[in-house]
């Protein structure tokens, strides 16, 4: 099937690597001088990152949003499409978000780790980490999001090349990491940064390496309950909110305690909806109503990215 | 490529510290292959594992000599990936 228009895409459905890519390059094609693709790097097995870039002026500051950096989380791959599609919909017609566009551009990772993801398409559904092979070991891959360099191998990770939450040799040894790491510092402004999981309904702030709080704690708790609670008011799905450290479990390495320790204040993560019978099999009816909600948090947070300049 | 013919994702609801432990120490039993999607933290959170089909009595076992309380989330993990894969070939048609 060849897609001729974002209009023909089926938001309502997973969608292959391919499909994806194709509907990244047809949402370019429509909108020209909107949006565009940014190839921030390439995956160990060479596939390209491919990044939307939503932009209505030059050298503005930036809004970050990535999703599916665990390859089998397949809801958030799906939703950030949803997400694409919302963007360019709602530009001129949503006075907010027009609002936030006017003064920030908005990236948008959709699958992180496309060598995860097609590999889940292809040979193991449950696959969640990268596809590099590990010197000395017949484990294959890292853990994305236990790779940063921040708390790097501290509790929370594991150093064995077999666990699900191996951490890898060194902080950004994947190219997946390295990749955004680079753009993240090479833009130099990016003012919020989000990392989208699923499943376990929940919004967190730094930190996750360490008990200290950090220091816009009060802040982002608060700017937490805002998004949670514009999310709830949708279907009324029930989210967590809190710092990693004290809402799930120590994880160090994670994305967003080094976005925060880069100087970006509004970073958080999100776990998606979880219906309880599901786990990472969220049927495919499941997928807008998920990017529904959790389109007015993202929402709430970039529009208290924008009130708030910093 | 990999199946799970016979997988089962058991929600696990712990009612104390000590429950949470064992779930600890469970998962630290790497023989039984377990891969846990929510991982034990605490008796507020539930813990959603998958057992390989070979595991599954062990593991039963062990949740019941700690009178551990669990749900069958998935009966068997594969029966719902060719669910999901019927429902995309569906849609693409």
């Amino acid at each position: 099937l060849q897609l001729r228009s974002t209009e023909d895409y089926n938001y309502a459905n997973y969608h292959t690597l391919n499909e994806i890519n194709s509907f990244i390059d047809m949402l370019v094609q429509e909108n020209p001088g909107f949006v565009s693709k940014i190839v921030i790097g390439k995956s160990y097995e060479g596939r390209p990152l491919n990044v939307l870039k939503f932009s209505t002026g030059a050298n503005r500051p930036g809004l970050w949003i990535d999703t599916g950096i665990h390859s089998r989380e397949w809801v958030t791959q799906a939703s950030g499409t949803w997400f694409a599609k919302k963007i360019v919909t709602d530009y001129r017609r949503d006075a907010e978000l027009t609002d936030i566009l006017n003064k920030y551009d908005i990236f948008l990772e959709i699958v992180t780790n496309p060598d995860g993801f097609q590999f889940t398409h292809t040979t193991n559904r449950m696959w969640r980490k990268t596809r590099k092979p590990n010197s000395g070991s017949s484990c294959i891959g890292v853990d994305p999001n236990r790779n940063w360099d921040a708390g790097f191998g501290g509790a929370g990770a594991s150093s064995t090349p077999c666990s699900e939450t191996y951490r890898g040799p060194s902080a950004n040894s994947e190219p997946e990491v390295k990749a955004i790491v680079d753009f993240v510092k090479s833009h130099g402004k990016i003012k919020a940064f989000v990392s989208i999981h699923s499943y376990s309904q929940m919004l967190l702030y730094p930190y996750g390496y360490t008990q200290t709080p950090c220091k816009d704690q009060a802040e982002l708790h608060e700017l937490a309950r805002k998004a949670v609670t514009a999310l709830s008011s949708l279907y009324n799905t029930q989210y967590r909110f809190g710092s990693i450290i004290n809402t799930i479990y120590q994880a160090s390495g994670g994305t967003i305690d080094w976005t925060y320790n880069q100087g970006i204040k509004y970073s958080y993560t999100f776990e998606l909806r979880d219906t309880g019978r599901y786990g990472f099999i969220l049927p495919a009816n499941q997928i807008i109503p998920t990017a529904q909600e959790t389109w007015l948090a993202l929402m709430a947070i970039m529009k208290h990215t924008k009130d708030n300049p910093y | 490529k990999e199946t799970f013919e016979g997988h089962q994702v058991l929600r696990i609801t712990a009612l104390n510290e000590a429950q949470i432990n064992l779930l600890k120490e469970l998962s630290e039993n790497e023989h039984l292959g377990l891969d846990f999607w929510m991982d034990p933290v605490d008796v507020s959170l539930p813990v959603d594992v998958r057992v390989p089909f070979n595991s599954l009595q062990d593991v039963r076992a062990f949740l019941g000599y700690h009178e551990i309380h669990y749900e069958i989330m998935i009966q068997d993990l594969q029966d719902l990936i060719n669910e999901e894969q019927r429902e995309i070939l569906q849609s693409k048609a």
